[in-house]
Protein backbone atom coordinates (compact mmCIF):
# COMPACT_ATOMS: atom_id res chain seq x y z
CA UNK A 1 0.00 0.00 0.00
CA UNK A 2 3.21 2.56 0.74
CA UNK A 3 4.25 2.11 -2.39
CA UNK A 4 0.95 2.21 -4.14
CA UNK A 5 0.03 5.66 -2.18
CA UNK A 6 3.47 7.32 -3.42
CA UNK A 7 2.75 6.33 -7.13
CA UNK A 8 -0.43 8.39 -6.61
CA UNK A 9 0.47 11.04 -4.29
CA UNK A 10 3.04 11.68 -7.41
CA UNK A 11 0.35 11.71 -9.73
CA UNK A 12 -1.67 14.56 -7.49
CA UNK A 13 1.63 16.64 -7.53
CA UNK A 14 3.16 15.56 -4.15
CA UNK A 15 6.17 13.90 -2.40
CA UNK A 16 4.77 12.84 0.74
CA UNK A 17 1.40 12.68 2.72
CA UNK A 18 1.07 16.27 3.58
CA UNK A 19 0.45 16.73 7.07
CA UNK A 20 -1.23 20.31 7.66
CA UNK A 21 -0.77 21.86 11.06
CA UNK A 22 -4.24 23.25 11.01
CA UNK A 23 -6.60 23.51 7.72
CA UNK A 24 -6.41 27.15 5.89
CA UNK A 25 -9.55 28.78 5.28
CA UNK A 26 -10.30 28.20 1.60
CA UNK A 27 -10.42 31.64 -0.12
CA UNK A 28 -14.07 32.17 -2.06
CA UNK A 29 -12.67 31.96 -5.27
CA UNK A 30 -11.68 28.44 -5.02
CA UNK A 31 -14.82 27.44 -3.28
CA UNK A 32 -16.95 28.88 -5.93
CA UNK A 33 -15.37 27.17 -8.42
CA UNK A 34 -15.24 23.94 -6.55
CA UNK A 35 -18.75 24.02 -5.98
CA UNK A 36 -19.67 24.91 -9.86
CA UNK A 37 -17.34 21.95 -10.75
CA UNK A 38 -19.26 19.80 -8.57
CA UNK A 39 -22.64 21.20 -9.83
CA UNK A 40 -21.88 20.47 -13.32
CA UNK A 41 -20.68 16.92 -12.37
CA UNK A 42 -23.77 16.20 -10.75
CA UNK A 43 -25.85 17.46 -13.64
CA UNK A 44 -24.09 15.49 -16.10
CA UNK A 45 -22.85 19.03 -17.87
CA UNK A 46 -19.81 18.50 -19.85
CA UNK A 47 -17.24 20.64 -18.81
CA UNK A 48 -13.37 21.38 -20.12
CA UNK A 49 -11.97 20.99 -16.89
CA UNK A 50 -8.78 23.06 -18.33
CA UNK A 51 -10.70 26.27 -18.27
CA UNK A 52 -11.45 27.98 -15.65
CA UNK A 53 -14.61 30.30 -16.11
CA UNK A 54 -14.50 32.19 -13.39
CA UNK A 55 -10.76 33.60 -13.56
CA UNK A 56 -10.89 33.62 -17.51
CA UNK A 57 -7.95 31.80 -18.40
CA UNK A 58 -6.81 28.36 -18.74
CA UNK A 59 -5.65 25.89 -16.30
CA UNK A 60 -6.56 22.97 -14.36
CA UNK A 61 -4.40 23.96 -11.03
CA UNK A 62 -5.25 26.47 -8.54
CA UNK A 63 -2.80 27.44 -5.87
CA UNK A 64 -3.31 29.69 -3.07
CA UNK A 65 0.22 30.34 -1.80
CA UNK A 66 0.49 32.14 1.52
CA UNK A 67 2.84 34.91 2.18
CA UNK A 68 5.85 33.76 4.38
CA UNK A 69 7.57 37.19 4.62
CA UNK A 70 7.99 38.56 7.99
CA UNK A 71 7.25 42.45 8.68
CA UNK A 72 10.36 44.99 8.54
CA UNK A 73 11.30 46.88 11.53
CA UNK A 74 13.90 50.03 11.04
CA UNK A 75 16.14 50.87 13.85
CA UNK A 76 16.04 54.33 12.77
CA UNK A 77 12.90 56.36 13.25
CA UNK A 78 10.28 55.96 10.57
CA UNK A 79 9.54 58.73 7.46
CA UNK A 80 6.31 60.09 9.06
CA UNK A 81 4.63 59.01 5.89
CA UNK A 82 5.74 55.60 6.19
CA UNK A 83 2.91 53.57 8.24
CA UNK A 84 4.01 49.75 7.34
CA UNK A 85 6.72 47.53 5.39
CA UNK A 86 6.81 44.13 5.18
CA UNK A 87 8.65 41.88 2.92
CA UNK A 88 6.14 39.45 0.75
CA UNK A 89 7.81 35.64 0.04
CA UNK A 90 6.05 33.23 -1.95
CA UNK A 91 7.32 29.83 -2.38
CA UNK A 92 6.88 28.65 -5.35
CA UNK A 93 8.66 25.19 -5.18
CA UNK A 94 5.52 23.16 -5.74
CA UNK A 95 5.01 23.87 -9.23
CA UNK A 96 6.32 21.41 -11.30
CA UNK A 97 8.34 21.78 -14.25
CA UNK A 98 5.65 20.92 -16.84
CA UNK A 99 3.28 23.25 -15.38
CA UNK A 100 2.38 26.19 -17.64
CA UNK A 101 1.64 29.38 -15.25
CA UNK A 102 -1.19 31.20 -16.86
CA UNK A 103 -2.33 33.22 -14.03
CA UNK A 104 -0.46 34.73 -10.91
CA UNK A 105 -2.39 37.19 -8.90
CA UNK A 106 -1.48 38.86 -5.71
CA UNK A 107 -4.33 39.67 -2.91
CA UNK A 108 -3.13 41.97 -0.49
CA UNK A 109 -6.30 42.03 2.12
CA UNK A 110 -6.13 45.47 3.89
CA UNK A 111 -8.67 44.89 6.48
CA UNK A 112 -12.42 45.92 6.47
CA UNK A 113 -13.37 49.44 5.45
CA UNK A 114 -14.66 50.74 8.45
CA UNK A 115 -11.24 50.75 9.69
CA UNK A 116 -10.25 53.87 7.27
CA UNK A 117 -13.72 55.57 6.62
CA UNK A 118 -12.28 58.80 8.35
CA UNK A 119 -8.26 57.35 8.08
CA UNK A 120 -5.99 59.32 5.53
CA UNK A 121 -5.94 58.38 1.96
CA UNK A 122 -3.13 55.84 1.79
CA UNK A 123 -0.31 54.67 -1.01
CA UNK A 124 0.98 51.29 -2.02
CA UNK A 125 4.37 50.55 -2.95
CA UNK A 126 5.36 47.17 -4.78
CA UNK A 127 8.52 46.42 -5.80
CA UNK A 128 10.54 43.22 -6.58
CA UNK A 129 13.99 43.13 -3.64
CA UNK A 130 17.03 42.98 -5.44
CA UNK A 131 19.07 41.46 -3.18
CA UNK A 132 19.31 39.12 -0.63
CA UNK A 133 18.24 40.85 2.88
CA UNK A 134 21.43 40.26 5.20
CA UNK A 135 21.31 40.62 8.64
CA UNK A 136 22.07 44.53 9.88
CA UNK A 137 20.28 46.00 7.55
CA UNK A 138 16.62 46.89 7.94
CA UNK A 139 15.31 46.74 5.04
CA UNK A 140 16.08 44.55 1.61
CA UNK A 141 17.77 46.98 -1.46
CA UNK A 142 14.39 47.68 -3.53
CA UNK A 143 14.53 47.02 -7.03
CA UNK A 144 12.04 47.53 -10.04
CA UNK A 145 8.93 49.16 -8.85
CA UNK A 146 5.89 47.27 -9.93
CA UNK A 147 3.10 49.47 -8.24
CA UNK A 148 2.44 52.34 -6.73
CA UNK A 149 -0.81 53.55 -6.32
CA UNK A 150 -3.55 55.32 -3.84
CA UNK A 151 -5.85 53.44 -2.09
CA UNK A 152 -9.18 54.87 -2.21
CA UNK A 153 -12.15 53.49 0.53
CA UNK A 154 -13.53 51.19 0.32
CA UNK A 155 -10.48 48.83 0.58
CA UNK A 156 -11.03 45.51 1.52
CA UNK A 157 -8.97 43.36 -0.75
CA UNK A 158 -7.07 44.78 -3.76
CA UNK A 159 -5.36 42.42 -6.36
CA UNK A 160 -2.55 42.73 -8.82
CA UNK A 161 -1.26 40.83 -11.41
CA UNK A 162 1.96 39.40 -11.09
CA UNK A 163 1.90 36.34 -13.75
CA UNK A 164 5.74 38.28 -15.34
CA UNK A 165 7.08 37.98 -12.23
CA UNK A 166 6.02 34.45 -11.23
CA UNK A 167 7.08 33.10 -14.71
CA UNK A 168 10.59 34.39 -14.11
CA UNK A 169 10.43 33.42 -10.59
CA UNK A 170 9.61 29.96 -11.81
CA UNK A 171 11.79 29.21 -14.43
CA UNK A 172 14.89 31.00 -12.23
CA UNK A 173 13.99 29.97 -8.64
CA UNK A 174 17.34 31.89 -7.08
CA UNK A 175 15.63 35.65 -8.50
CA UNK A 176 12.72 34.84 -6.59
CA UNK A 177 13.84 37.09 -3.05
CA UNK A 178 10.32 38.39 -2.53
CA UNK A 179 8.18 41.34 -3.00
CA UNK A 180 8.97 45.25 -0.84
CA UNK A 181 5.68 46.19 0.22
CA UNK A 182 5.52 49.32 1.39
CA UNK A 183 2.50 51.34 2.71
CA UNK A 184 2.03 55.77 2.68
CA UNK A 185 0.20 57.97 4.47
CA UNK A 186 -0.28 60.83 1.78
CA UNK A 187 -0.94 64.23 3.17
CA UNK A 188 0.95 64.10 6.56
CA UNK A 189 1.67 67.67 6.82
CA UNK A 190 -1.18 67.85 9.42
CA UNK A 191 0.10 66.17 12.33
CA UNK A 192 -2.96 66.78 14.61
CA UNK A 193 -3.93 63.50 12.85
CA UNK A 194 -1.02 62.00 14.10
CA UNK A 195 -2.81 59.70 17.03
CA UNK A 196 -5.25 58.77 14.24
CA UNK A 197 -2.58 57.77 11.48
CA UNK A 198 -0.97 55.79 14.03
CA UNK A 199 -3.99 53.82 14.76
CA UNK A 200 -4.57 53.36 11.57
CA UNK A 201 -1.18 51.85 10.63
CA UNK A 202 -1.33 49.60 13.85
CA UNK A 203 -5.09 48.29 12.60
CA UNK A 204 -3.60 47.82 9.09
CA UNK A 205 -0.61 45.83 10.67
CA UNK A 206 -2.67 43.41 11.94
CA UNK A 207 -5.06 42.89 8.82
CA UNK A 208 -3.27 42.87 6.30
CA UNK A 209 -3.20 39.53 4.47
CA UNK A 210 -1.08 38.75 1.42
CA UNK A 211 -1.71 35.77 -0.65
CA UNK A 212 -0.77 34.96 -4.42
CA UNK A 213 -3.05 33.10 -6.11
CA UNK A 214 -1.32 31.06 -9.20
CA UNK A 215 -3.38 29.11 -11.78
CA UNK A 216 -1.27 26.60 -13.84
CA UNK A 217 -1.81 24.19 -16.62
CA UNK A 218 -0.73 20.68 -16.89
CA UNK A 219 -0.50 19.66 -20.78
CA UNK A 220 -0.60 16.13 -19.79
CA UNK A 221 -3.64 16.28 -17.95
CA UNK A 222 -5.18 18.77 -20.63
CA UNK A 223 -5.11 17.68 -24.13
CA UNK A 224 -5.66 19.87 -27.00
CA UNK A 225 -8.87 18.48 -28.23
CA UNK A 226 -10.13 19.83 -25.07
CA UNK A 227 -9.33 23.18 -25.62
CA UNK A 228 -12.52 25.78 -26.03
CA UNK A 229 -13.60 27.29 -29.06
CA UNK A 230 -13.08 30.24 -29.75
CA UNK B 1 -18.15 -24.09 -36.33
CA UNK B 2 -20.28 -22.84 -33.80
CA UNK B 3 -18.53 -21.63 -30.97
CA UNK B 4 -20.51 -22.70 -27.69
CA UNK B 5 -22.02 -20.11 -25.42
CA UNK B 6 -20.81 -20.24 -21.80
CA UNK B 7 -23.12 -20.51 -19.45
CA UNK B 8 -23.62 -16.77 -17.63
CA UNK B 9 -26.08 -15.41 -16.05
CA UNK B 10 -27.10 -11.90 -16.34
CA UNK B 11 -26.34 -10.48 -13.28
CA UNK B 12 -22.11 -11.39 -13.70
CA UNK B 13 -21.83 -10.01 -16.91
CA UNK B 14 -19.46 -6.87 -17.40
CA UNK B 15 -21.01 -3.68 -15.45
CA UNK B 16 -20.27 -1.18 -13.51
CA UNK B 17 -20.76 -1.52 -9.75
CA UNK B 18 -21.23 1.25 -6.93
CA UNK B 19 -17.75 2.00 -4.71
CA UNK B 20 -17.84 4.55 -2.51
CA UNK B 21 -14.49 5.92 -1.96
CA UNK B 22 -13.99 7.57 1.65
CA UNK B 23 -11.11 9.64 2.21
CA UNK B 24 -11.14 8.89 5.50
CA UNK B 25 -10.83 5.18 4.91
CA UNK B 26 -7.45 6.00 3.67
CA UNK B 27 -6.94 8.41 6.08
CA UNK B 28 -6.65 11.53 3.79
CA UNK B 29 -9.13 13.39 5.35
CA UNK B 30 -6.17 14.57 7.39
CA UNK B 31 -5.27 16.96 4.27
CA UNK B 32 -7.85 16.87 1.81
CA UNK B 33 -10.33 19.44 2.30
CA UNK B 34 -13.20 18.38 0.17
CA UNK B 35 -14.69 16.36 -1.09
CA UNK B 36 -15.32 13.95 2.23
CA UNK B 37 -14.88 10.91 -0.80
CA UNK B 38 -16.61 10.44 -3.92
CA UNK B 39 -18.53 7.61 -6.39
CA UNK B 40 -15.48 5.72 -7.94
CA UNK B 41 -17.39 3.19 -8.86
CA UNK B 42 -15.79 0.14 -10.66
CA UNK B 43 -16.17 -2.55 -13.56
CA UNK B 44 -16.26 -6.35 -13.21
CA UNK B 45 -17.93 -9.51 -14.76
CA UNK B 46 -17.46 -11.08 -17.29
CA UNK B 47 -17.40 -10.93 -21.26
CA UNK B 48 -18.53 -14.00 -22.88
CA UNK B 49 -18.20 -14.27 -26.52
CA UNK B 50 -21.82 -14.75 -26.94
CA UNK B 51 -22.39 -11.38 -25.20
CA UNK B 52 -19.62 -9.38 -26.56
CA UNK B 53 -21.50 -7.14 -29.23
CA UNK B 54 -24.25 -6.59 -26.23
CA UNK B 55 -21.83 -5.32 -23.84
CA UNK B 56 -20.87 -1.97 -25.32
CA UNK B 57 -17.24 -3.89 -26.62
CA UNK B 58 -14.73 -2.69 -28.77
CA UNK B 59 -14.05 -4.36 -31.91
CA UNK B 60 -10.90 -5.36 -30.64
CA UNK B 61 -12.61 -7.52 -27.63
CA UNK B 62 -15.35 -8.75 -30.35
CA UNK B 63 -11.95 -10.47 -32.19
CA UNK B 64 -10.09 -11.22 -29.07
CA UNK B 65 -13.21 -12.87 -27.71
CA UNK B 66 -13.16 -14.67 -30.98
CA UNK B 67 -9.53 -16.01 -30.84
CA UNK B 68 -10.02 -16.93 -27.08
CA UNK B 69 -12.63 -19.58 -28.94
CA UNK B 70 -9.89 -21.15 -31.49
CA UNK B 71 -7.13 -20.81 -29.20
CA UNK B 72 -8.30 -20.42 -24.76
CA UNK B 73 -4.38 -19.60 -24.86
CA UNK B 74 -5.05 -16.08 -25.80
CA UNK B 75 -6.94 -14.39 -22.57
CA UNK B 76 -10.66 -13.25 -22.62
CA UNK B 77 -11.71 -9.76 -23.40
CA UNK B 78 -11.98 -8.41 -19.91
CA UNK B 79 -14.53 -5.64 -18.30
CA UNK B 80 -13.12 -2.37 -18.35
CA UNK B 81 -14.03 1.49 -17.67
CA UNK B 82 -15.40 3.02 -21.37
CA UNK B 83 -16.50 6.30 -19.86
CA UNK B 84 -15.02 7.94 -17.62
CA UNK B 85 -15.55 11.18 -15.91
CA UNK B 86 -13.11 13.61 -13.83
CA UNK B 87 -13.49 15.30 -10.12
CA UNK B 88 -12.31 18.38 -8.60
CA UNK B 89 -10.41 18.24 -4.91
CA UNK B 90 -9.47 20.55 -2.87
CA UNK B 91 -6.33 20.05 -0.09
CA UNK B 92 -3.49 21.46 1.52
CA UNK B 93 -0.16 20.26 0.65
CA UNK B 94 2.98 19.83 2.84
CA UNK B 95 3.41 23.89 2.78
CA UNK B 96 -0.15 24.41 3.73
CA UNK B 97 -0.94 26.14 0.38
CA UNK B 98 -4.52 25.56 -0.55
CA UNK B 99 -4.61 23.48 -4.05
CA UNK B 100 -8.25 22.94 -6.12
CA UNK B 101 -7.05 20.45 -8.99
CA UNK B 102 -9.07 19.14 -11.33
CA UNK B 103 -8.68 15.32 -12.27
CA UNK B 104 -9.84 13.60 -15.12
CA UNK B 105 -10.80 9.90 -15.47
CA UNK B 106 -11.70 9.18 -11.70
CA UNK B 107 -15.31 8.41 -11.85
CA UNK B 108 -16.05 5.39 -14.00
CA UNK B 109 -19.31 5.93 -15.69
CA UNK B 110 -19.48 2.76 -18.30
CA UNK B 111 -18.12 -0.03 -18.67
CA UNK B 112 -17.74 -2.33 -21.66
CA UNK B 113 -15.19 -5.14 -22.54
CA UNK B 114 -11.92 -4.52 -24.16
Amino acid sequence: FQFQEHVFLQFLGLDKVPSPQKFQPVPSVLKKIFRDQEAAATSGDSQDLCYIKDLGTRGNILRLLLDQGLFLYSEKLPQASSCLQKQLYFNLSAIQDKEQLTMAQLGLDLGPNTYYKQGPELELALSLVQEPHVWGQSIPKPGKMLVLQSVPWPQGVVHFNLLDVAKDWNSNPQKNLGLLLEILVKGTRDWGVNFQLQDTCARLRQSLHASLLVVSLNPEQCHPSSRRRR
Amino acid sequence: EAVLAPKTSCGSLCHHHQLFINFQDLGWHKWIIAPKGFMANYCHGDCPFSMTTSLNSSNYAFMQALMHAVDPEIPQAVCIPTKLSPISMLYQDNDDNVILRHYEDMVVDECGCG
